[in-house]
C-alpha cells in the first residue's frame, strides 16, 4: 500500500535500513513534491539491521514483484552487506507455497532535504476520504486550489474556465467516530495556493489511514500526514506564489 | 498568473 501510495510520485528511491525502522526521501522530478516515509521496527514482527544500508530500489519494479504476493502472505525483504539485489519472499498462512524474487538494486545519488521543525499556522485533522473527495472535485474545475484556514473553518476554493467552487469545512466532533472528526488548530489565519494534480496524486495514500492532517503557514510548503500505527507517510508541497 | 515555487526554496540539502 505505500508503494501505491507513492511510486507515481517518485521512481527511483533509496531505502533508509537502519535501527529505527526503513525510511525513505524523496523529491518528484520537478521538485515540487517531496515524500517521507518510515516504517517503524515495531511494526515489522521481525527486523534485525546490522549496518545502516540503503537499498536503491526502482519503485515499478518492486511493484511488479510485489504483485505477485497474495493480500494475505507473509512478506519478508532480506539484503546481505553491500548488496546487488532486494530479496523478497511471499509465504501463505498455511506456509505450503513459498515465492522468492529478487529484483535488482540500483546506486541512487540522492539528495536529503533537511526539513526544518515548524510551527505551523494551521493544522487541520480530517477524514482522509473526504479530502480525497473534494481534490478530485475541484481538479475538474481548475488546476489549482486556494486553501483558507480562519476560526470560521478551513475553505477549499478554485476558479476555472467552466466556473469556480469551493468547500468549507467547520471545526466538528465526532464522539461516536472519531475518524470523522473534523479538528482545526488555529495559531494564525492562512491563505495558500496549491497545485491539485500533486494533491490528487497525494491522496493515492488515501487508503493508509482513515484520517489526514494537513499543517500549513503562509508562504512555506503544506505538510500533509497520513499516519499509521507504527510509521507514516508525509508530502510536502510547494506552494504557488504571487497570484 | 502564479508560479511554482520548488522545494529547495524552502528546505536546503544536508
Amino acid at each position: 500500500q505505500v508503494v501505491d501510495a507513492i511510486k507515481d510520485l517518485v521512481q527511483d528511491c533509496n531505502f533508509d535500513c537502519n535501527d529505527s525502522g526503513i525510511a525513505l526521501q524523496a523529491m518528484d522530478n520537478s521538485h515540487v513534491a517531496l515524500v517521507a516515509m518510515h516504517l517503524k521496527t515495531e511494526g515489522f514482527s521481525q527486523y534485525r539491521c546490522d549496518r545502516n544500508i540503503a537499498l536503491g530500489v526502482n519503485l515499478a519494479s518492486l511493484q511488479k514483484v510485489l504483485r505477485a504476493a497474495q493480500n494475505e502472505d507473509l512478506l519478508t525483504l532480506k539484503a546481505e552487506d553491500a548488496p546487488d539485489v532486494l530479496s523478497l519472499v511471499f509465504e501463505n498462512s498455511e506456509n505450503d507455497r513459498i515465492s522468492e524474487y529478487d529484483i535488482k538494486l540500483m546506486d541512487i545519488d540522492q539528495e536529503h532535504l533537511g526539513i526544518p521543525d515548524t510551527e505551523y499556522g494551521a493544522t487541520v485533522t480530517l477524514p482522509s476520504a473526504e479530502f480525497q473527495r473534494i481534490c478530485r472535485d475541484l481538479m475538474l474545475i481548475s488546476e489549482s486550489v486556494g486553501i483558507e484556514a480562519t476560526k470560521e473553518g478551513i475553505k477549499f476554493s478554485c476558479a476555472g474556465d467552466i466556473g469556480s467552487g469551493a468547500v468549507t469545512l467547520r471545526q466538528n466532533a465526532n464522539v461516536d467516530k472519531p475518524e470523522l472528526s473534523t479538528t482545526i488548530e488555529l495559531q494564525e489565519p492562512v491563505a495558500l495556493t496549491f497545485s491539485l494534480k500533486y494533491l490528487v496524486n497525494f491522496c493515492k495514500a488515501t487508503g493508509l489511514s482513515s484520517t489526514v492532517t494537513l499543517s500549513l503557514s503562509n508562504e512555506v510548503p503544506l505538510l500533509i500526514e497520513y499516519k499509521m500505527e507504527h510509521g507514516f507517510v508525509r508530502f510536502y508541497l510547494a506552494p504557488k506564489i504571487g497570484d | 498568473t502564479s508560479t511554482q515555487a520548488r522545494l529547495n526554496d524552502f528546505f536546503k540539502p544536508i
